[in-house]
């Protein structure tokens, strides 16, 4: 049976279309059969990566491993109602469709929020979200309290994804949730008193709205180089792409390998 | 007459929140009367950021400069049409009343596309447009050629910017259009081929597509750990808040006051 896994945030640029690139390519290199699902067709920056990729393989005459590869944009019906029928309809065609044929199904979400997203959301048999390492980000996850760092309520994105559980539960059964899992990305090399302190409102949190904490990827320029070639540093070994692996590509491929084992998928080799 | 100062950039995280909070405690600071009109008021950074600087004067007995402030959110009309309709009217009424009243207007989009961000667009004097260091940033305003990173085509966010100059020539005159400003945040402090690249990708740009590039911030925590005390780092001096100026503090002062220079507003003393 395959599993669906939604990377989502309502926070824009927390790493969503980065999260999904190196996923899904470590899955491909898993020797897995990987869909891609692109939700957020209009910025595209998923399609656009899946496209430089095709381009750089008939380029170079390289052969990479592919997703199956669909993108859904949102229905332009005038009245509301209708689009949301739309988008439901569209979004359940191709959840069936792509997890019979995969081993996985990656969607990658809009850093806003709109029906595509929650209906996507409420497919997931593991939900990512990744955070930069701020309270900025965190604002969206719920508010906090200057003085002690306690969690005052859970926001708007928190809410989202509970009702979205809810939504899945109504449709399949109340056995079925889907495991939530938040990742921090884009983390600072030198420890400070921010990076405590939402060390501290996260662990906080985690126990509050029910979601697990995975070890995240840190700032580093490999996790953004390689997109004009619709490449990761998964691709490294297999694609002569001139790329000399350095420390830092050492360490983002570590931090890979720890997302993955932290949300139960198969390790890279 | 009073400026209206867009910040805008429908990739999500670029900065948009964060340079809208600097750019408008530092006019604050230099005396002029500034208005805050947060057009994402789903995720409402801009709203939260201004609600905790409220809460710290009142816990702290401080007495800091405050904008005048308004949120629009998104119609909830159920046609198409009359939510676009009542959105336009919305941000007519706020941007001719806000305007009026004070020396700069400054308005924070959301990082996605909508009728709200678009119209709030075509009432800018000047659009700052924050970007991250990133050829997945950069793919919202062109596409980029892999090998000689030569501009292909202009992207989506590109389209939308000059759709908004033609309504805004529309209804106020040929002669009236705004300055557009492009500048990159969350600048690496090591030098690396990425930076190099975008450099030369963003001044061919630059000619292209017709903006200009004001000097960035670079990533720094001093932008980001302020948030759930509502200030900035322009507040250090008038509130006794017992953080140390540190050096990347004067830096930081020093980016903020060389974007305000570029764009021609008023610089910080
Ligand atoms: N760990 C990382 N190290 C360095 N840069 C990163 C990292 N993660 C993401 N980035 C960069 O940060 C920016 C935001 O990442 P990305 O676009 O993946 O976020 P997103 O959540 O998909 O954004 P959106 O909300 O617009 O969909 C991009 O410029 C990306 O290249
Ligand atoms: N120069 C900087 N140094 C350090 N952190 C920064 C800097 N600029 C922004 N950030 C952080 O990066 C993240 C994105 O910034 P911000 O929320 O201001 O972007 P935005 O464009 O408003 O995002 P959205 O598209 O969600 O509205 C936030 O966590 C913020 O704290
Ligand atoms: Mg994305
Ligand atoms: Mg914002």
């Amino acid at each position: 049976h395959s599993k669906v896994i939604v990377v989502g945030n309502e926070k824009g640029g927390s790493g969503k279309s980065t999260t999904v690139m190196h996923l899904m390519t470590a899955l491909l290199h898993a020797g897995y059969k990987v869909a891609a699902l692109d939700l957020d067709a209009r910025q595209a920056t998923l399609s656009h990566y899946l496209e430089n990729r095709r381009d750089l393989m008939a380029r170079k005459g390289l052969n990479l491993p592919m997703p199956e590869y669909h993108a859904i944009l949102p229905s332009d019906k005038v009245s509301r109602d209708e689009a949301r029928q739309e988008d439901e309809d569209r979004v359940e065609e191709a959840v069936q469709r792509l997890r019979a044929e995969n081993d996985f199904l990656v969607i990658d979400t809009p850093g806003s929020d709109n029906f595509l997203s929650r209906i996507g959301h409420s497919y997931a048999d593991i939900l990512v979200t990744p955070l930069n390492d701020s309270f900025v980000d965190l604002d969206v996850l719920a508010k906090i309290d200057p003085d002690n760092h306690n969690v005052i309520r859970p926001s708007q994105y928190a809410q989202m994804v509970f009702e979205q559980k809810m939504a899945r539960a109504k449709r399949e059964g109340l056995h079925k949730t889907f495991d939530w899992v938040v990742m921090r990305n884009r983390m600072g090399h030198l420890e400070s008193k921010n990076q405590q302190a939402m060390d501290q409102a996260i662990t906080t949190l985690a126990k509050r709205i029910g979601f697990r904490v995975a070890p995240g990827f840190s700032e580093r320029v490999i996790f953004r180089e390689l997109f004009l070639d619709g490449l990761t540093l998964l691709d490294l070994r297999a694609a002569d792409t001139g790329i000399r692996m350095s420390m830092s590509h050492v360490a983002a491929r570590q931090e890979v390998r720890g997302l993955l084992q932290s949300i139960g998928l198969p390790v890279i080799g």
